[in-house]
């Protein structure tokens, strides 16, 4: 099954 | 504090529209360049990034940094009481408890005024990096509305895969499989219907769909929606307004096959 990413993970706290 | 005059209700109401479904609490964050947003879904998949310029209103004064923290269902409440024609202007003080709409007919000389109570929203920002994407597609709004409408129909996500043949987007249900390809096309005529694809290396992505209609709710703010898209990087939707503002989502990709 495919997975669904997180956005979290691609972008950086600010 | 803060006075910002929109010629027509019609935007904030077509902005709110295109949101709220996505997400419900978020902080309007005003300064002098203008009123952005930027908030994510309750499942952290996708992100909205919304620009209104201080440009797109006529006038603007913001003083200080102002964080109008509005539940999103009640700001469509209030919207709802405006026609799409209406002058609308939003105030907040300094330190605001509320904020203040204020829609006035052009034609008539009815005035409506209401306040809605502001929330302490405490909202993770995140630091959105510059990204020189693999493949850019620009296409009529409607198109990519109705390319991702038809293909969930068949399944739960699509595949978007851009080579120099063109935009391929493909899905593989349970009754079958289907997809849509679209090569550049100029229409001298209509630029609105042009397509164009912008690419540097062959792309290839997974991404849910329910997301992708959802963000087709902003169809009717811009006949042309752009598409970046790079290897393993969440997608970027874009909608251009007016005054170099905009609305932007993004969609983290599915992973593994």
């Amino acid at each position: 099954p495919i997975g669904q990413g997180s956005i979290k993970s691609f972008f950086t706290h600010s | 504090m803060l006075e910002a005059r929109l010629e027509q209700a019609n935007l904030l109401k077509k902005v709110v529209d295109a949101i709220k479904d996505l997400v419900q609490d978020c902080n309007f964050d005003c300064n002098d360049s203008g009123i952005a947003l930027q908030a994510m879904d309750n499942s952290h998949v996708a992100l909205v990034s919304m620009m209104l310029k201080s440009e797109s209103f006529s006038p603007f004064r913001c003083d200080r940094n102002i964080a109008l923290g509005i539940n999103l269902t009640s700001l469509t409440k209030v919207l709802r009481a405006a026609q799409n024609e209406d002058i609308l202007t939003l105030k907040a003080e300094d330190a605001p408890d509320v904020v203040n709409l204020v829609f006035e007919s052009a034609e008539s000389d009815r005035i409506s005024e209401y306040d809605i109570k502001l929330m302490d929203i405490d909202q993770e920002h995140l630091g959105i990096p510059e990204t020189e994407y693999a493949a850019t597609i620009s296409m009529p709004s409607a198109e990519f509305q109705r390319i991702c409408r038809d293909l969930m129909a068949l399944s739960e996500s699509v595949s978007i895969e851009c080579s120099k043949e063109g935009v391929k987007f493909a899905c593989q249900g349970d009754i079958g499989s289907g997809s849509v390809t679209l090569r550049s096309h100029t229409n001298v005529d209509k630029p609105e219907m042009n397509v164009e694809i912008d690419l540097t290396e062959p792309v290839s992505l997974t991404f849910s769909l329910k997301y992708l209609v959802g963000f087709c709710k902003a169809s009717s703010l811009s006949g042309q929606v752009k598409l970046c898209l790079s290897n393993e990087v969440p997608l970027l939707v874009e909608y251009a307004l007016a005054n170099n503002s905009y609305l932007r989502f993004y969609l983290a990709p599915k992973i593994g096959d």
